[in-house]
């Protein structure tokens, strides 16, 4: 996680938290992980996902939750995945 | 853009769709006309015509849901997930459900209903999400102002790539109802033009072309000048296809594809309704012109080379018909495209020639300049 925030432990972990529902909404293919599979945290999974999010955006790609990153997690958005489903 | 794997699109281009629940934070004609816009900005570049139906199965059943309503994509409550839809298919292809968690507006004081609508038809009709940020189909929520909407370019690209672009129909031109800033006025006076709907409205006429309409005296030359439709007519925006008044009553009907529309004078009376309470079978998408014939009190419509004949008392399409038109009225050749009832007389307009018909001798007594009718 630390590797993953530069925020407080408080906010950090809300943060991941709304990421890793929002990376399994949005970026997780057909046949991916089910919700409320144990990832641990900073796992290549993850860090993968968060790259692609990243770049779909047009954001930095640096496989981190910084700030323009969640700021897009945190944008309303329509519910149909980013990636092939 | 981006198209789902194996680009599933819908194999017809007349679909069905129906509101199956609504919100409560719009009421239902809000709904309805936010629905009806958003599938028009996709209907105006792609071959697909939109028709509502109320009851049943359509192929895109549109619902407002809450919380986990048994697709397996569970809403979220109040922001987040805001809406999703799904790619073209059988069953539950094209559905589209909206988070009834959110505030939906007509406006901007909540989340835009047209705006978000107009993105999930986008999925329903076979687009996935662009990378594109001025794209409809970006994935996050954008505003767009409904009246006046232009489908962007990226859109475009996408939804022609599936579709191919709206073609031109024979002798009845459509554009994509993307209408321009300042839309030209179409030159009538060159002899190959016609008009697309003709009708009386109260003490004048209308004359309508793609964008523009001309308001006449009905016996006045004299001040004839010509409007953007969407001056008067916002949600026709465009290439009427034909149009009639029932004097008596103070309505007028305006139809476009298998919609039309009822006014008091300029005043449009609710949302858009289907042609298929005149009693058209399904097949029929589309009106080319209309006349209402006062002694009689019936409408004619003229679909291609035929016409039906519709009893405004009875309010029901009359039996057997539909009729060939060269073959009931003498005279008048080609297909009709715009006809208008005055003084005993049916004025058919075909393309650049209206042939003056005379009820009582059931004969055409002259052929005027259809530009005439404008002062050319």
């Amino acid at each position: 996680a630390p590797s993953l925030f530069a925020a407080t432990p408080r906010t950090s972990k809300n943060n991941y938290r709304l990421a890793q529902v929002y990376l399994h909404k949005y970026y997780t293919r057909k046949g991916g992980h089910q919700v409320g599979e144990m990832v641990a945290r900073g796992s290549n999974s993850i860090v993968k996902k968060i790259k692609e999010l990243q770049a779909f955006f047009g954001l930095q790609v640096t496989g981190k939750l910084d700030r323009s990153t969640m700021d897009m997690i945190k944008k309303p958005r329509c519910g149909v995945p980013d990636v092939a489903n | 853009y981006r198209l789902f794997p194996g680009e599933p699109k819908w194999k017809k281009n007349t679909l069905t769709y129906r509101i199956a629940k609504y919100t409560p934070s719009m009421t239902s004609a809000d709904v309805d006309k936010a629905i009806e816009m958003a599938l028009q900005a996709w209907s105006s570049a792609v071959p697909l015509n939109f028709v509502k139906i109320n009851s049943g199965v359509a192929d895109i059943m549109i619902s407002f849901e809450t919380g986990d309503h048994g697709d397996s994509y569970p809403f979220d409550g109040p922001r987040g997930t805001l809406a999703h839809a799904f790619a073209p298919g059988e069953g539950l292809g094209g559905d589209t459900h909206f988070d009834n968690a959110e505030k939906w507006t007509m406006g901007t004081n909540g989340f835009n209903l047209f705006t978000v609508a107009a993105h999930e038809f986008g999925h329903a009709l076979g687009l996935a999400h662009s990378a594109d940020p001025s794209a409809l189909m970006y994935p996050t929520y954008k505003y767009r102002h409904p009246y006046g909407f232009h489908l962007p370019k990226d859109d475009v690209k996408g939804i022609q790539a599936l579709y191919g672009p709206r073609k031109m129909f024979p002798g009845k031109p459509t554009v994509p109802n993307v209408p321009p800033h300042n839309p030209t006025i179409p030159d009538l006076c060159d002899s190959s033009s016609s008009f697309d709907a003709v009708t009386t409205l109260g003490k004048e006429l209308l004359l309508f072309k793609d964008r523009i309409f001309w308001r006449r005296q009905v016996h006045l030359m004299a001040g004839i000048r010509p409007s953007t439709i969407t001056s008067s007519f916002p949600q026709l925006m465009s290439n009427v296809d034909a149009a009639y008044e029932v004097a008596e009553r103070g309505t007028a009907y305006f139809f476009k594809g298998p919609h039309y529309w009822i006014t008091r004078g300029f005043q449009m009376q609710g949302p858009p309704r289907t042609i298929y309470d005149f009693g058209f079978p399904r097949y029929v998408q589309r009106i080319d012109a209309a006349v209402y014939l006062k002694d009689a009190q019936k409408t004619l419509f003229f679909v291609g080379d035929e016409y039906y004949s519709y009893d405004e008392r009875k309010m029901k399409m009359e039996k057997d018909y539909p009729k060939n038109t060269e073959e009931e009225f003498s005279g008048v050749n080609g297909q009709i495209d715009a006809a208008v009832e005055l003084n005993g007389y049916i004025y058919f307009f075909s393309g650049p020639k209206t042939y003056k018909y005379d009820i009582e001798k059931e004969d055409v007594v002259s052929v005027l300049k259809s530009g005439s009718w404008i002062g050319c």
